[in-house]
Parts: C-alpha cells; structure tokens; sequence
C-alpha cells in the first residue's frame, strides 16, 4: 500500500514524546519523495492515455494516485513543520546556544531556520521595553523568593 | 517541554492539515468495498491475482482514502460503519457508556466516529448522538479521577480510555500539578 | 517567510509541480 514511510514519519515523531528532538530522517523523506515522483509519473502517463484514447475507466486509478500524493504531501509537510515547533521551543528551553547533541539531530535547513528564528525573536525583544528592550526568554519560572 | 505547542487536531467532523493527531487519526481503517473497476492496481489488494482491483472488492481502506475517494454522485467506494458504531453497541453505549474499553474498542472512538459523518447514511443522527451521549456519560469519571491521582502511577486509569479521552485526563493532571505547585510556592 | 523557506528547500521544490504549494493559513487553528 502507499504512504507507509509517510505516515512512519509521523509516528516517529508521535513517539518522541514531550517536545523533544529525534534525528532527522533523511532517508524517510527521500522515500517519500521518490514515491510521490513515481506516482505521479504513472499519472501522467495514465491521464495522456485517458485523454487520447477516451478511456474514462482510468479516471478512478488516476483519482486514488492523487489522494496517495496529496497523503505524502500532508504527511511531510506536517513533520517537517512539527519539528520546526520543535526546534522553536528549544529557543526557550535552552537559550540561543543549543546543545551540541541537539544540534546533531537537526538538519543544514532546519539549522538555518533555527537562526532567522533567533533573529527575528531578538528583533522583538528589542522592540519592547523603550530603548533596552526586554529579553522575554528570562524569568521563565518564578523566582525561589 | 512546555513551549512546544504541537499543532492541535480539529475539532468534530474538521481536521486539521498539520495535526500529527489527525493524520494519525485518518490512517484508521474502515470497511468499504469498490463500486468500479480501479485498473492497474491489483497489487494494492495483496488478496487479489488480477492486475485491476476488481468492482465489488471489500477491503480495509484508511479513513484518508476513503474521504478522498468517496463522492456521492459518482460512487468509487461504499463505506461501512465499523462495529462499534452499529446499532449493536450504540445500544451497549447507551445502557452505560463507562463499562467499555474503548482504547482497545478505538483507540480513536470519537474521532473516528466524528469523521464517519462525512459518509452519507441513515444512521449518522443516531451515530452522532450516541458519539456525544458516551462523551457525557464518560466525562466525569475522568474528570474526577483527573484531579484526585496525585503524583501516582495512572496506568490503570488510562489504560481504558480513547484518544480524546486520555487528552483530557492528561490536561486535568497539568491542572492538577500547576496548582499543587503553586499551593508550594513553586 | 523563514518557515515557507525551509519548506521549499526541505522538501516542497521536490514535489510534483501541482505540488509545491502548502498554505501555511492551515497551521493555524480553526
């Protein structure tokens, strides 16, 4: 059946409980792209083949194709993007220097992302509190007094 | 952590596109079975010899196909009702919605259920009504068991409840904690 | 924007061409 390694992918990161950070799947991802290029090629192939030679009864094939692709899209999309919240709370946790552990577990991408992040969080916080700003990232518990 | 805030599932018959819950949720499969030809895909049925899925075929599909599938005017697939939501056990649910176990009966009953509306049927009002009426039935048992298992192991608590349901438990123990915490000073 | 990059980067330029669109309105909430 198709999507397997797509909703594998999601189940990963189910398991990974409480935020925290497994290693990118690369090799997932990959998996994923080559099938939704060969599904869509067959498509193609089959849609050609509907129009030229009238053969409606491939319109159901090409229709379960396409619910297989927009399955994979979701399906990256989603863990692509919960890695980012992820990787956004780490931020908050761990400050504006992540462990090298975690850094490990991210990709080139998400590295970057993580930096524009940093910056346009620093760009807020400077925009608050007059001409000192505010580092909102502190006093995250109240203090022992 | 506490600033990881995943993207949440829908709420009744929406899901949400990002939702790890609800693209979980939609991989549950449903009984259906073919109302055409699909060619070339034969290997998708593992059952199946022939090149085509063939019309007729009953098959386990995951909930995504099927929405994806499902048209009223021209019928791909037809969908069953799951078990559970038969009028069998919506009669067990309505004599008394707490003795079921519904993460082995689910694990998703609600979600599910929410989502087999959207697959025309006579017996969606009623479906409807008994989804909404456990959720009732169930809801304080959960809520007080939420609130009274201080810092213990919940295992046995849980070990019966539906997704949604175990969600709920989970929110009334940060509840709890938050305000034992506070009562210390922390 | 950042996330709409990496995205793309990521994964989106390697999809199909009808596919390399997500609408990020469906992080949100509804």
């Amino acid at each position: 059946m198709f999507c397997e390694k797509a909703i594998e992918l999601i189940r990963e990161l189910q398991r990974a409980s409480d935020g925290q950070l497994p290693a990118f799947n690369e090799d997932g991802i990959r998996q994923v792209l080559e099938e939704m290029k060969a599904l869509y090629e067959q498509n193609q192939t089959d849609v050609n083949e509907a129009k030229s030679e009238g053969r409606s009864d491939l319109i159901p094939t090409i229709k379960f194709r396409h619910c297989c692709l927009l399955r994979n899209q979701r399906c990256i999309a989603a863990y692509l993007y919960d890695r980012l919240l992820r990787i956004r709370s780490l931020r908050w946790e761990y400050g504006s220097v992540l462990p090298t552990s975690i850094r490990f577990h991210m990709c080139a991408e998400e590295l970057e992302w993580f930096n524009q992040y940093k910056k346009s969080l620093a760009t807020y916080m400077r925009s608050l509190g007059g001409d000192e700003g505010l580092d909102v990232t502190q006093d995250m518990q109240p203090p022992k007094s | 952590t506490q600033s990881y805030l995943p993207v949440p599932p829908g709420v009744g018959m929406e899901e949400n596109f990002l939702s790890l819950d609800d693209i979980l949720l939609s991989q549950e499969k449903l009984p259906t079975r073919t109302e055409c030809v699909f060619p070339r895909l034969g290997f998708v049925e593992k059952t199946s010899d022939t090149r085509d899925i063939p019309e007729g075929t009953k098959m386990e599909m995951p909930l995504w196909l099927a929405k994806g599938l499902y048209d009223n005017k021209r019928r791909l697939v037809s969908v069953e009702q799951p078990k559970i939501y038969r009028q069998g056990w919506r009669t067990v649910f309505s004599a008394d919605p707490n003795v079921v176990d519904l993460h082995k009966m689910g694990p998703y009953y609600y979600g599910l259920g929410s989502q087999l509306l959207h697959f025309d049927s006579p017996e969606n009002p009623e479906i409807a009504q008994t989804v909404l009426q456990t959720y009732i039935g169930r809801f304080r048992r959960i809520m007080d068991s939420s609130q009274n298992a201080y810092n213990e192991d919940t295992s046995a608590l849980v070990e019966r409840l539906d997704v949604l349901e175990r969600s709920l438990f989970r929110t009334g123990q940060i509840g709890l904690n938050d305000f034992q915490r506070w009562e210390k000073g922390q | 924007a950042n996330t709409e990059t990496y995205l793309k980067s990521v994964a989106l330029k390697h999809m199909p061409p009808n596919l390399q669109a997500v609408d990020l309105g469906k992080s949100v909430q509804k």
